[in-house]
């Protein structure tokens, strides 16, 4: 017998200067997933399903990039992608292109589980969700005010902003340094301080 | 992007990492959070979940380099981290989790900060931001 251990995340490139109480927020979420998992490990729970537990968790609170509170594409909509792995066989599933599924890890999940496949994306995705009957949503249930608000200042500066979670108050200076910065990516210029 | 790896009790490793990729990207654009290998890994021996600018984590199979390095050089779970973070990166900016079958933790990121925490079973436990 080994001894657990767990990491989550919610995404790298942090805004220097991201407010106190916002990052005291990041930390309180990020604390109740921790315990969360540390719950399921101590009841046993096998690893697949206390990362997917987790990230499930994650995806549902609208604080970080995924699930709730994702970034949005250029058209203003959501886009989502997830994988999973469960590392003793190397079994996985991956979706991509997920605009309705309330938690894109659990399709992941089935993919690796009830699918021939290891990986669906876009409407053979959405199709599948359909069929194994997950939680589906509006497009609408993903999009926060915040990210409309940012995804204005990414277009006005003609950038791919990494991160949405730049607070609004320092985001023109972001999206400004992103036009000033020579770095580009694709063809635009992308912010350094805005990476995710 | 967020993103959990797990050993459990049995040193079973397990990573899952979910996003909704950049504000303003084009209608199909793939980042790294789906691809195995790129985004996620998880194997015998440990599991990694990264976030970050998809396309370099795409160019450098960071979750998988992870892995490889442990079985191929002997590395430490954290000094293969550390290896990737720094060497494997180029230009790109990212960051990663990892978990190893023996119940350690490690993480690494190039970037301004890395929204994180981790814990072991002998009571360790950190949430942080910064570096």
């Amino acid at each position: 017998m080994g001894s657990w251990a767990i990491a989550v995340h919610g995404g790298a490139g942090v805004d220097p200067n991201l407010p106190l109480e916002r990052q005291e927020e990041a930390k309180k979420l990020l604390n109740r997933c921790l315990l969360l998992g540390i719950s399921a490990l101590r009841s046993s729970l096998p690893a697949i399903d206390v990362v997917e537990l987790v990230v499930r968790e994650l995806e549902t609170d609208p604080l970080f990039n995924s699930g709730r509170g994702s970034a949005l594409s250029e058209k203003g909509t959501v886009e989502m992608e997830a994988s999973i792995m469960d590392g003793p066989r190397r079994r996985c599933g991956a979706v991509s292109g997920l605009t309705t599924v309330k938690n894109p890890i659990s399709l992941a999940r089935l993919v690796m589980e009830k699918s021939p496949h290891s990986y669906l994306a876009f409407e053979g995705a959405e199709e599948f969700a359909r069929k194994q009957g997950v939680e589906l949503v509006d497009n609408e249930y993903f999009i926060t005010e915040e990210n409309v608000g940012m995804l204005k200042l990414a277009k006005e500066a003609n950038a791919i902003v990494f991160d949405y979670r730049v607070p609004t108050n320092t985001c023109s200076a972001g999206a400004m340094a992103s036009v000033e910065t020579p770095l580009q990516m694709n063809g635009l210029p992308i912010s350094i301080y805005n990476q995710e | 992007t967020v993103g959990c790896v797990v050993v459990d009790g049995q040193g079973r490793c397990a990573a899952a990492t979910s996003t909704g990729g950049l504000m303003n990207k084009m209608s199909g654009r793939i980042g790294d959070s789906p691809l195995i290998g790129s985004g996620t890994y998880a194997g015998d021996l440990c599991a990694i979940s990264c976030t970050g600018e998809g396309e370099a984590i795409i160019r450098a199979t960071l979750a998988r380099d992870v892995a490889a390095v442990m079985e191929y050089k002997g590395l430490s779970l954290q000094d293969a981290v550390d290896y990737v973070i720094k060497e494997r990166l180029d230009e790109g900016k990212a960051g990663l989790i990892a978990v190893s079958k023996d119940g350690k933790v490690a993480y690494g990121f190039n970037t301004t900060g890395m929204f994180r925490g981790c814990a072991t079973e002998d009571g360790f436990m950190e949430v942080g931001i910064w570096e």
